[in-house]
């Protein structure tokens, strides 16, 4: 997951 | 109707002047409109009715493995109304044959024309396009999946909105047919990852972080 963070935090933002 | 209203107004493309190689700037100008649509695309896939019931592993699954099948329908659906044979990637950024050719997108050229005349053929509705772009990222196969039930679901209402649009319009095989050009989507896709993988990898052109993450998790 550590790899793919940038879309981890794009789907874990609300808006 | 959900769909068509979540649909992102197309992206315009902007100019990379940070170089005098003419295909090297074309390339750099498609690589960072291709990262935007990226951003964008998330943001659609959040919207569409049942994805955000998802676990955040199995959004993610299916992101890293039908974002190019979701982006070239958008490509392939613009480059339909081109009057000479281009690519359309955005209004500002139209590639013919040669242009691809010079930048070493030649194969990417050849699918994805094959890919918009297929589309073309079958003479798409914006409700036909916007539901092949949902399904696309709903069944791609993503592995491993956290919890089947809810993919099977999230497939099952798309598939039940494209049926009851078409059986509105009295298209008794339009489901079967578009359901059927979800391969050539994919092999068209799968030639596109490979084409940017190939740049990035072998001419070392320089990739947005979202973009290469999204490569990286099909290498």
């Amino acid at each position: 997951k550590e790899k793919h963070k940038i879309l981890h935090q794009l789907l874990q933002n609300s808006t | 109707s959900h769909l068509l209203l979540t649909e992102p107004a197309p992206l315009a493309a902007s100019q990379d002047d940070s170089t005098n190689d003419g295909s090297l700037r074309t390339l750099l100008t498609l690589c960072d409109l291709l990262n935007r649509e990226l951003l964008v695309l998330i943001g659609w896939a959040k919207q569409i009715p049942g994805f955000s019931a998802l676990s955040l592993v199995d959004q993610m699954s299916l992101l890293q493995s039908g974002w190019m099948e979701a982006l070239l329908v958008g490509v392939a659906w613009r480059s339909q109304a081109s009057a000479g044979e281009e690519l359309v990637f955005a209004r500002n950024l139209q590639l013919d044959e040669a242009q691809c050719r010079a930048a070493g997108l030649a194969d990417l050229y050849e699918a994805l024309r094959h890919l918009t005349s297929r589309y073309q053929a079958m003479n798409l509705s914006p409700e036909e396009v916007v539901t092949l772009k949902a399904m696309a990222l709903a069944n791609s196969d993503a592995e491993p999946v956290d919890c089947p039930d809810s993919v099977q679901r999230f497939q099952d209402g798309l598939h039940e909105a494209l049926q009851e649009y078409e059986s509105s319009r009295r298209e008794q095989h339009r489901a079967g047919r578009l359901l059927m050009s979800l391969p050539l989507l994919r092999q068209t896709a799968d030639r596109a990852v490979q084409a940017f993988l190939r740049l990035h990898r072998h001419r070392r052109v320089p990739l947005h972080k979202l973009l290469l993450e999204m490569l990286d998790a099909k290498a």
